[in-house]
């Protein structure tokens, strides 16, 4: 996973990811306000009124208002990919490409209704469940042209990286694992539920900032604490613990063990108190999010525009 | 940073100059992709290419030094890599020794070994993809046609790997294939090394099958269950799959443990075909001659 | 990775997704192998 460009490129602390969000904003903040002086020194026969309407109107958004803009219409990139019958996968790459692309650009340059249907297309060609853009435009009532011409602004703000790594498959791994370690002590038909209520918060994950500081086990394993916490810990500690008498026979003996590899379980070179507390960090992280209502999101939009468009005021 | 000094071929989607990396002196290749050729975008092959060598990094797998967008086209800046094993093989004036087959093969599968291992499929292993470095590291390239293994449930299209090189359950359209494809194309290439001439060459998708299947035995359900249930089954040829002696008669040069590990590679049924692992920890790799080091390969 | 963090124990899983995917035809014949599955699904949950 490290070797991985999701690691390299796209895994930050909550640090780097503010810095780097307010860095941009500010940049093209700056850009806007310089155009927008342009313009008004450009028409100085604008009346008093006018200039307050600009004044007033015409105002960059800041980066709390883009990063919230932005997952708003992520959340159309998932909607929209349901209403197309996407498989899981390619969704959710979509709306990693969409997002990752708000991490280079702003809202303010390129408004995120132009990028939703070129993430969504480049996740078919890239997932292997190419769509030909004919008739992804007829699908999505769009024009081809429109969405070609992001195509490549997407590829080259992603730095052409396009393998992601999502939760799912690590939820397979943990539903097979859990029935091996926690042997014949977990019910298969619950099992069964537990796969299904994780996979659906996996999902919700997906339009939140977890997918930037944590690895997709780690926020499997949150979704699994979420759904079911003495489940998760008991599974944790069977596989990572060992109870501290035990911790250190198991260390000789791990020594031992290292110099005869045998098939037993080799000492995990992972600590369960670091784990868990990682995932419980991931977990609050999943369960505190917040949206954006349709009327904020309405009057951001109305900023973008005008600040796009100040003459229109 | 990158010069183009040379064009060196034009492919259907891409055009590859020679040149220099100017902060470095290192020499490269420089993929140019043409981006108007294809009405829906970005080509897929170009997708690919950087998709998954993006996450490749191994001594046996070509580097993707970098990528940019110039002039609406796209460019992969690629290790520049003046061979390939075509070119070796069709010489005939460059001798080489079984040590130095042992030394390709065993990187070629090297490199397959790290791609498995990241769950990617190559699906086009052929003599002119396995490129070859001024320092004799033999490197697998062109992933054009590579994909992710499938999920669980998908289907993939079996028109994939070239013709000569194709395994026998893409022969038949198979759709949930596995890795096992890539190891089957190695096999091809093993004794098209040691031959020194293609080892299936047929002339078209039909007489692939049947030279396949004349020169290894028809695969029937006893040795590869519901291989029978492939819509194209009943229109081959039956062929005895040829005995230990035959094998020995073709290839003279080979040791017991060479002959071992090409059965294994080129084993009929996908699902008992050795994967990448169990070949590199053959006997083979471990008896006389050793691979030759790679700066003493021809 | 020398010591991975899971061992892959095929008849420990009860996976009737999987399983029943191994019974069809078209996926017997071609080669169809759920241990590779089973390996990648768990090599990701500990990557």
């Amino acid at each position: 996973y490290r070797h991985s460009s999701q690691y390299r490129l796209w895994s930050f602390t909550k640090e780097q990811l503010e810095s780097r969000r307010r860095a941009l904003n500010v940049k093209v903040v700056d850009k806007v306000n310089e155009k927008l002086q342009d313009i008004i020194s450009k028409h100085n026969d604008l009346s008093q009124e006018e200039l307050n309407a600009i004044n007033e109107k015409a105002v960059p958004v800041t980066m709390e208002e883009e990063l919230k803009f932005v997952n708003f219409f992520a959340k159309k990139v998932q909607s929209f990919c349901h209403s197309l019958n996407l498989p899981t996968e390619v969704c959710a790459t979509a709306i990693s490409f969409f997002r990752r692309f708000f991490l280079v650009n702003s809202t303010m340059e390129i408004h995120p209704k132009h990028i939703l249907l070129a993430s969504i297309f480049l996740a078919c060609k890239s997932e292997n469940y190419f769509i030909g853009i004919e008739a992804f435009a007829k699908k999505t009532k769009s024009q081809p042209t429109t969405i070609l011409k992001y195509e490549f602004d997407v590829l080259e703000s992603l730095q052409f990286t396009l393998l992601n790594h999502h939760p799912y498959r690590p939820l397979h791994g943990f539903f097979l694992d859990i029935q091996y370690i926690l042997h014949g002590k977990v019910d298969l038909n619950y099992m069964g539920q537990i796969y299904t209520n994780c996979k659906r918060r996996i999902t919700e994950t997906l339009l939140t900032d977890v997918v930037y500081h944590y690895t997709p086990p780690q926020i499997t394993l949150a979704c699994l604490l979420i759904d079911d916490e003495a489940l998760t810990l008991k599974y944790l500690e069977v596989k990572f613990g060992s109870p501290p008498e035990e911790q250190k026979e198991s260390e000789t003996e791990g020594m031992k063990r290292e110099e005869t590899p045998s098939d037993t379980k080799l000492p995990s070179n992972l600590k369960l108190q670091t784990l868990t507390a990682l995932i419980r960090e991931c977990q609050a992280m999943i369960l505190n999010v917040e949206t954006l209502s349709k009327e904020e999101a309405t009057k951001i939009d109305a900023k973008l525009h005008y600040c796009q468009n100040p003459m229109l005021l | 940073d990158y010069t183009k000094e040379k064009k060196a071929g034009e492919g259907t989607y891409a055009v590859v100059y020679l040149g220099t990396k100017k902060s470095t002196g290192r020499s490269i290749a420089v993929k140019e992709i043409k981006t108007s050729q294809f009405k829906d975008g970005l080509d897929m092959s170009a997708l690919r290419e950087v998709k998954f060598l993006q996450e490749l990094k191994h001594v046996n797998v070509i580097e993707l030094v970098d990528v940019f967008m110039a002039n609406d086209n796209l460019n992969l800046v690629l290790e520049f890599l003046p061979a390939d094993l075509e070119i070796i093989i069709k010489d005939t004036s460059i001798m080489f020794s079984p040590a130095d087959i042992k030394s390709w093969i065993l990187m070629t599968l090297r490199g397959v070994h790290h791609c498995h291992r990241n769950f990617i499929l190559h699906r086009d292993l052929k003599p002119n993809n396995l490129l070859l470095a001024p320092d004799g590291q033999l490197k697998i390239a062109d992933f054009g046609l590579a994909r992710l293994m499938a999920s669980p449930q998908e289907i993939l299209t079996s028109n994939v790997v070239t013709r000569w090189y194709r395994a026998p359950e893409l022969l038949f359209g198979a759709k949930h294939y596995t890795s096992a494809v890539d190891i089957w194309s190695v096999g091809v290439i093993f004794a098209e090394l040691m031959l020194r001439i293609p080892y299936l060459p047929g002339k078209d998708d039909v007489d692939q099958i049947n030279v396949t299947f004349r020169a290894l035995g028809t695969p029937t359900d006893a040795d590869w269950p519901e291989v029978s249930s492939f819509s194209n089954y009943n229109k081959i040829q039956i062929y005895p799959p040829p005995s230990r002696e035959e094998l020995r008669r073709r290839f003279i040069a080979a040791t017991e443990n060479a002959l071992e590990l090409i059965s294994g590679m080129m084993i009929m049924n996908p699902k008992k075909r050795w994967d990448a692992v169990k070949c590199l920890q053959s006997q083979y790799f471990q008896e006389l001659p050793e691979p030759t080091l790679p700066q003493d390969l021809p | 990775d020398l010591h991975k963090r899971y061992e892959l124990v095929e008849n420990e899983y009860n996976d009737s997704f999987i399983r029943d995917l191994q019974k069809k035809k078209e996926y017997i014949a071609s080669g169809f192998r759920a241990d590779f599955i089973y390996d990648r699904m768990l090599t990701e949950a500990f990557m």
